[in-house]
């Protein structure tokens, strides 16, 4: 396997929150849903979804599927995931 | 903290708002300790209304009516489920929520240094917790959760002192992100600058919208002495704990004390690291090492106490598992002569003084430097507040140091952590009696009322303290604010070349981008004007400003400019007046630089004869 088949966190930052009655995290779901192969349940990948004061979610993906996130409507950006330091 | 609050004018008697009780200040960081005194909840009334957020209680952790909630993020499933609270296992989480909004605590100290009463900045305020980080660092995506619940949870601000390794662009920070959508519902982020310098632009946390704050002094050194056997007293820097009650011991070189069964010769154990000392020559002596350290290779090798010599900066300080004093290069040349030319040399270490430091203050030289690497023409840091050497509430379950087993409520140390949760305080005690503020008027009100500060204890200036040092009884005050709501921030972003597409997502209004906003990033109604061009260049910039009354009713501003050789500095008009709270009043002003190869800072002030509302201008060589 080569390394963009590794699955890292990413977060995916979509902005304000969608009007009306959305279900955000059935919306992360289901983005999730069209880029993961069949194989992959969407629930194991998915470790947040960012829905109380603006939308996104973070997620662990590999750079093909984050790629791919990155094309769609709706998505402001597509980071890896750091680690932040005390100062 | 027992001194830097009374520093900076904002003593124990300064007007408190009625509704401080109501100020709840959002703690993103390692957690709490909440057995700590400065978390008493005594005396507190219920917790507030508008109060939607939860406590993530169990056996060990409980709420009060002063720790309103508190809640973990740890998506890696890697944390034992028994720590997996909100309780502090670093100390760091509460040393910030004390210094920002900790209760009054009398004769708190550090083994008696630094005694005092110890406080923050709005003692009234509950404490909401959002631990964040944890033994391995802090992660993107539970900063982004914390975010997340601290803003809809009903939090009045946002107190954050963590940063990247790297700087980044805006919507790829999740630091940024969680402080733009705290800003859009009315809640400053106060974020700690870093602690990579002095390097220029080593900044990490630079968004507009947020307040970045640098590290500066406090009018207290910390001093401790060595005597040696022939009598002559050397001082040195340090946080030295312990009392040798004056008793002289052995003292030796680490030069002469290699652990040769170890392969170590005596060009290693001059350094004193670890392992590298001859536990028998060594113990039950002092030991002088050549460089310094956190004080390990000593105190494994059984030594009594060592003395450094650094050619470091001195300008904070650290307490230690052992008596220890850092001197000077020529300090400890003459030391080390005396260890290595006298028969029987002997010397002890004295319990560390505090002295006054009438240098005070200036930006400690980690404290991370301007200019903004992702827009140079916006000023940061914005403001400078005490990071050096404070002592505040600590976590119970650490010890002092990691190679002692001491337990302390309050320990001393040194960061942006540290001067972030002084402006957090301060923005917060503004926030009491202004509570329908925005962030950027708040953020407005520390920069304008900020002390002035020199550059000539700041080689980098306005890049090292912003604004300068706050004020936060003034800032209660400022008289006029620049204000700033999420469509001047979309502005920004459309100059600072951000996509219709990107925008569309991140703004309810229907604005797009036009030639007049796109690059004029400096047209965002910042409280500060900064001009880049390449070096050599002279340039001309115009700078559009509009200004609220929030002083005297009536009330006429003059403009009042200070502009050093090389600056030529317009405003149009130069007299506002006013004739309503609440006005807003437009103005140009006009900068012309002769940068050459380095930076040249000026400043604006309008003043009505009652406020000062003073802003940096700063041109330079990008």
């Amino acid at each position: 396997h080569g390394s963009s088949d590794k699955r890292q966190v990413y977060i995916i930052y979509m902005g304000n929150l969608p009007k009306g009655k959305v279900s955000t995290t059935s919306l992360h779901t289901s983005m999730l849903h069209e880029v993961l192969p069949s194989s992959t349940v969407g629930s194991e990948v998915l470790l947040y979804s960012y829905h109380r004061s603006f939308n996104g979610f973070a997620a662990k993906l590999t750079e093909d599927e984050a790629a791919k996130l990155r094309e769609k409507d709706g998505v402001v950006s597509v980071f890896r995931s750091q680690k932040k330091q005390l100062h | 903290t027992t001194r830097s609050w009374d520093f900076m004018g904002f003593n124990k008697k300064v007007k408190r708002s009625i509704i401080e009780s109501d100020i709840i200040v959002g703690m993103l960081d390692t957690g709490i300790w909440p057995e700590s005194q400065s978390f008493n909840d005594t005396g507190l009334g219920p917790i507030p209304k508008k109060w939607k957020g939860t406590c993530q209680s169990s056996a060990n952790f409980t709420c009060n009516r002063k720790i309103i909630g508190a809640k973990s993020y740890r998506a890696k499933g890697d944390i034992p489920s028994d720590y997996k609270s909100p309780r502090d296992y670093e100390g760091h989480g509460t040393h910030t929520s004390s210094t920002a909004a900790g209760g009054l605590v009398s004769k708190a100290s550090l083994y008696g240094i630094a005694k005092g009463t110890a406080r923050g900045g709005v003692p009234s305020s509950r404490i909401a917790v959002y631990k964040i980080c944890w033994g391995d660092g802090c992660y993107d995506e539970d900063i982004l959760a914390a975010f997340d619940d601290a803003i809809a949870d009903g939090v009045d601000i946002i107190s954050l002192s963590v940063g990247s390794f790297s700087q980044l662009e805006y919507f790829d920070d999740t630091i940024a992100i969680g402080a733009f959508h705290s800003m859009k519902n009315g809640v400053l982020t106060s974020n700690s600058a870093g602690n990579s310098g002095p390097i220029l632009s080593s900044i990490t946390n630079f968004s507009p919208w947020s307040l970045s704050v640098a590290a500066s002094t406090i009018d207290r050194k910390f001093i401790t002495k060595v005597k040696l056997g022939n009598g002559k007293i050397y001082e040195g820097t340090s946080i030295n704990t312990f009392d040798l009650k004056g008793k002289m011991y052995p003292f030796i070189a680490g030069a002469a004390a290699p652990s040769t069964s170890q392969g170590y010769t005596s060009e290693d154990s001059r350094f004193c690291g670890p392992g590298t000392l001859n536990e028998t020559l060594v113990k039950g002596k002092i030991v002088f090492c050549d460089y310094d350290s956190d004080g390990t290779g000593p105190a494994e090798a059984g030594a009594i106490g060592a003395v450094f010599q650094s050619g470091g900066y001195k300008d904070y300080v650290f307490p230690y598992s052992l008596p220890l004093s850092n001197l000077n290069l020529d300090d400890g040349r003459n030391v080390l002569n005396y260890v290595n030319t006298t028969e029987n040399p002997i010397a002890t270490i004295f319990k560390t003084n505090v002295e006054d430091d009438q240098f005070a203050p200036f930006v400690v030289s980690f404290s991370s430097r301007g200019p903004n690497p992702a827009t140079p023409d916006i000023l940061k840091p914005d403001v400078t507040a005490p990071g050096v050497d404070i002592l505040a509430a600590w976590s119970e379950a650490v010890p002092l140091t990691e190679d002692d087993t001491r337990i302390v409520p309050y320990n001393i140390i040194s960061g942006t952590s540290m001067s972030c949760p002084h402006a957090t305080g301060a923005a917060a005690y503004v926030k009491s009696f202004h509570p329908t503020w925005s962030p950027a008027a708040i953020k407005s009100a520390l920069m304008t009322t900020a002390f002035p500060m020199s550059s000539k204890n700041n080689l980098e200036a306005e890049f090292a303290y912003g604004a300068g040092h706050i004020n936060p009884a003034q800032a209660a005050q400022p008289g006029l604010v620049y204000d700033a709501g999420e469509i001047d921030y979309v502005k920004f972003l459309c100059g600072q070349g951000y996509t219709p597409k990107q925008l569309k997502l991140i703004t309810e209004s229907n604005f797009t981008c036009s030639e007049e906003t796109d690059g004029a990033v400096w047209d965002l109604n910042y409280p500060s004007f900064t001009l880049s061009a390449s070096p050599g260049n002279s340039i001309t910039r115009v700078f559009h400003r509009t200004v609220t009354n929030v002083g005297s009713p009536v009330s006429t501003y003059k403009a009042v400019v200070n502009a050093p050789p090389g600056l030529i500095i317009q405003v149009q008009p130069s007299v506002l007046s006013f004739k309503s709270l609440g006005q807003k009043l437009t103005f140009v002003v006009t900068v012309g630089a002769e940068i050459g190869n380095s930076m040249i800072s000026g400043s604006l002030i309008w003043d009505d004869g009652v406020h000062q509302v003073r802003s940096p201008i700063v041109a330079y060589a990008s």
